[in-house]
């Protein structure tokens, strides 16, 4: 199963989630690998991985096989498809190719059968990258920030996904919105669950990932939270995010 | 004198920084236009407009002048060029014109002197959109949040911004480093500032704006913090920073 992690609301938690979900369900014994398609490569680097020799942009620009950029992590059973500066040079490149919705789903369809579940790491925009990751998942998993400007571009995602599902890609079904950096103290926090809850019900997932510091510590030392503080209520939310994936697909 | 607030790092305060220190600086009797150029649209929605019936789309894609843009906000001194979700179709039909990169700059000359000081709140990518703001701006500020990968892109934005100042814009200076959301109790936010005041020194701003609820709270009322609560440890820090934009420049 595919999974891209995506919402064009920029630091919502992308990022943040793609690596500890990938880590928390490779210790529930799945074989995840991580595709990094953001250009600023955070995911890579909050795995450990700085200046990859081959990277998501020799797959997407030159037609390299993703088996070849891949590297294994810390976890057992995570691996990464690293990114790099260069990704950014899709933005230009891609628009004048044939079929370019359409580029990282045939790379990813030597692999699919190499994993139990891929998880897509999607920059904070709605270009043809983002395009291409919506035409190449199964599932998308959408992480909703407690606060009002990320409340306020939900339904414009939701829109653009619909137009993917009408065409692109009729399969596309959303696991579910992940809310995160929730502060309990706060009343923005309960206003925008409140209202995420009502429009959307049962497509909110039933954790809720909480502010907590560890999370914004664990990528300056190169690991996902899981390793970094098991015991943080930031791990012990993903892990519960990890389980309710595996049971709503 | 045009100030483009940049950082492709997504979450990292861009728009709160353009909202509160374009009001700040109206308050201290400067004529500020406010331009919105991030599809998003947040820094019109965090000023009360929404829906506007001319954007930005109709200045950047169909050469409409700003001034048939601009509306008033609450705070006297305060003007807006709001934003919608139409100038996402810059990304497919600028890179095709000839002098794409000056479309910003040549809408802005017209305006220019109606305003003391011009805010161009950017979008979290290093796209044509944000390319034409380095080019149309004699100045920048670059909001960097206290978190290790905000810190991590910071020399890729820098290398851009050596590109643009070569050879587009070469009287382009940054102005300073603005430090965002920054919580005392963590680590992480004491080793991210010593590393930019390491590295950047005087280019980092003396004010440091503080991880403050009120900041997230405001937009939700459709107005700047200075409005919302003027006694919030924000508002103070942004009429901190305000004052020392005006005695850097
Ligand atoms: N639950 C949390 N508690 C505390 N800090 C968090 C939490 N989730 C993420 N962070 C921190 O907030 C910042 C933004 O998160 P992250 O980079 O994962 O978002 P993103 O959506 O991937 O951003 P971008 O739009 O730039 O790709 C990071 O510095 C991260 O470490
Ligand atoms: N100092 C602060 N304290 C608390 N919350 C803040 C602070 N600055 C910004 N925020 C909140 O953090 C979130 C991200 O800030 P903002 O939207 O201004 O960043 P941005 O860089 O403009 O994001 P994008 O990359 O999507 O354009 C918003 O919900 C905002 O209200
Ligand atoms: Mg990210
Ligand atoms: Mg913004």
């Amino acid at each position: 199963m595919i999974y891209a992690v995506v919402n064009q609301k920029g630091g919502v938690g992308k990022t943040t989630t793609s690596v500890n979900l990938g880590a928390s369900l490779a210790l529930l014994d799945k074989r995840v690998l991580l595709v990094d398609i953001d250009s600023q490569a955070n995911a890579s680097s909050g795995l450990g991985i700085v200046q990859a020799p081959l990277t998501m942009a020799d797959v997407i620009l030159d037609g390299r096989p993703i088996a070849d950029i891949v590297v294994p992590t810390r976890i057992e059973g995570l691996f990464v498809a690293p990114s790099g500066q260069d990704l950014a040079g899709a933005a230009v490149e891609l628009p004048g190719r044939p079929e370019r919705e359409f580029v990282l789903r045939r790379a990813l369809e030597e692999v699919r059968g190499s994993y139990d579940i891929i998880i897509l790491d999607c920059p904070p925009s709605l270009d043809l990258i983002t395009v291409n990751a919506l035409v190449g998942a199964d599932r998308l998993i959408v992480p909703v920030q407690c606060e009002f400007y990320a409340l306020e571009g939900l339904s414009r995602l939701l829109e653009t996904i619909t137009a993917v599902q009408a065409s692109l890609n009729p399969g596309l079904r959303v696991t579910g919105m992940l809310m995160t950096m929730h502060d309990p103290r706060t009343r923005i926090s309960a206003e925008v669950i409140g209202e995420v809850r009502k429009h959307f019900g049962e497509l909110a997932f039933r954790a809720v990932i909480p502010r907590n510091v560890r999370l914004a510590e664990a990528p300056s030392h190169g690991e996902p939270v899981i390793r970094y503080d098991a015991a943080s209520s930031g791990a012990v939310a993903y892990s519960q995010v990890a389980r309710e994936v595996l049971q709503r697909d």
